[in-house]
């Protein structure tokens, strides 16, 4: 039990390590085991150091830097546990403009071997993709699809 | 497995029959506040199984039937999702349906699971899908101010989350 | 002390009501008292219908509505007991183009009463403002203000 | 009463003595994650007195002094506001400052206080901007994430705001 849970464990932290660089340019981070010895007794936590700072407890984080965190994490275990499809409803939220692009160039890369669907208000993502459906609510109360756009891609 | 369409009938702000195609690489969905985009990753969930109703915002699945204004209240919703089988889902077809209805009556709120058409239970559904890579905790799926969830849980969830993959 | 409270949230009550409609057009919205006879005996709830929709329970309302909706209530507790500053941290995060613009307005007319400090990343917020500071970590890990530009509002 | 500018030396990721003025009216503040914009926010919040470290995101009070990788560790750190006093604060001067100090030693950490360089206590700052209308709860600032929290409390809690406004 405690050789599959490691392996697993070095699998997603090397998937975790290599993403991470990729959405934080000059960033690095980690999972790190409370307990190496033996993991089910504590937890698992994330030392995360964006571009050029300290290593920081997670909560000091910003907004937005918990949100790359995060989904390097969740891609981190994608990379190692596929799934066929993704659905993913407004993970851009906290992201500025350069964070936007670099998290929608991922999902148009990961997009060639899994479904992505994604709700989103931002252009960046929406203009990565390969088809946008327009959700709208003509009359009251109902909602209807608008039509459906191929971005040419 | 891929998601060709979704059909949403009745399903929260659905009131009527709509399609929703979708491509097998990046689909994105766009639209005003209140529109109605989140209720179409509720209704993935909603098929699926994938999701407990708090999850979809409501508190009981006849929550989910579409209530308007103007009294064109109906008793049930429905949602079906057509899927393309890639040799991942362990069924002999090329093309296969979810369908999942939930339906009010007096006596209470029922719920009905079809897959290609035949009655089944949530757990066929589930077993189907889990073959093809879907997990039951659902990790494919992140509902809306859920994306900073996994820095804002305890250590010992995060590790619970590797201990399932493993 | 039932009469005080009977009366402010009377007061608060016709704010919101007025300005749930500013910001959400042809919605209507109110506060509402689970228990009139003895308020304290039980909360108070929000019924809101943004346009043309039948009333919901507030958990079923989307992102955006509800950020509107905070926001309504925020603003109306700020007429009835004002204060002579405000600081928000990406209040607009959920809030689409359009519901941006018509928050960032609200705002533009509140600030000729009070001081407001708003962080955001969207436009219409930034270019209402009368003067947008920016913020910029340059040097690794240690955070500049940029420069202050006058909107020449 | 309004904020004309704010000093910040060693706050968090502020490590240079930094200077942000404030206009009466509307001020925008914007830039890339992680630059430091929340961190501002949390600056006059720990001022005034009107959040805990929790609320400014750290653990403790010597969690906000700045700390860097190259090793230029102050062991203090502090946040200056001034004033334009316009009759609402219970003091006779036009210009107040406010200015909070947290410094880390040995034995521990110690907060200190200051009004117009006197030093106070907490509890005299809270009750000099009670008068100008700054609430202790702080409806006056919304942290980053927390816009529909009115929302999402129970509706006990949210009668209780108006108990307090009361
Ligand atoms: N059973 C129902 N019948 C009718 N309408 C419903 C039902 N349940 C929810 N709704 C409506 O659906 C709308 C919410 O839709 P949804 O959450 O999908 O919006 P959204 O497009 O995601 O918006 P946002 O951009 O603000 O997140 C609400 O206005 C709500 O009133
Ligand atoms: N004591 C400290 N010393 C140095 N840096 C710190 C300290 N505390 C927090 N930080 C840093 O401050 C940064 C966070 O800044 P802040 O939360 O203000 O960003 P932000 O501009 O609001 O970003 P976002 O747009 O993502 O919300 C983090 O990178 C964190 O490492
Ligand atoms: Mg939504
Ligand atoms: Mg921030």
């Amino acid at each position: 039990k405690k050789e599959v849970f490691m392996q697993t464990f070095k699998d997603i932290n090397q998937n975790f390590q290599e993403i991470f660089e990729k959405l934080s340019p000059d960033g690095k981070a980690e999972l790190v085991l409370e307990n190496e010895e033996d993991p089910f007794e504590e937890g698992l936590t994330i030392k995360a150091r964006p571009a050029g700072k300290n290593i920081r407890k997670l909560n000091a984080m910003s907004g937005g830097e918990k949100s790359l965190t995060a989904l390097s994490f969740l891609f981190a275990i994608q990379r190692h546990d596929p799934s066929p499809f993704y659905a993913f409803d407004e993970i851009d939220m906290f992201l500025d403009g350069a964070n936007v692009e670099r998290v929608a160039n991922m999902i148009e890369k990961l997009s060639e071997r899994a479904q992505y669907i994604v709700v989103s208000l931002r252009e960046p993502t929406i203009e990565s993709a390969d088809q946008v459906v327009g959700i709208t609510m003509q009359e009251e109360g109902i909602s209807e699809a608008t039509g459906v756009d191929f971005n040419g891609n | 497995m891929k998601i060709k369409e979704i059909k949403l009938k009745n399903f929260k702000s659905f009131a009527n029959k709509t399609v929703i195609p979708f491509k097998e690489g990046f689909n994105a969905i766009s639209g005003p506040n209140g529109s109605g985009k989140s209720n179409i990753i509720d209704a993935i969930c909603f098929v699926l199984g994938t999701t407990t109703t708090k999850g979809m915002r409501a508190d009981d699945l006849t929550d989910l039937i579409h209530d308007s204004e103007n009294g064109k209240n109906p008793n049930y919703a429905k949602v079906t999702l057509k899927i393309k089988n890639e040799g991942d889902l362990p069924l002999d077809r090329d093309e296969v349906t979810f369908t999942r209805k939930v339906k009010e009556t007096k006596s209470g709120h029922y719920s009905y699971f079809y897959l290609n058409g035949d009655s089944v239970n949530l757990g066929d559904i589930q077993d189907v899908i889990s073959k093809a890579g879907v997990s039951r905790e659902g990790y494919n799926v992140v509902m809306q101010g859920d994306v900073t969830r996994i820095i804002e849980m305890t250590s010992k969830s995060r590790r619970e989350i590797i201990d399932e993959i493993a």
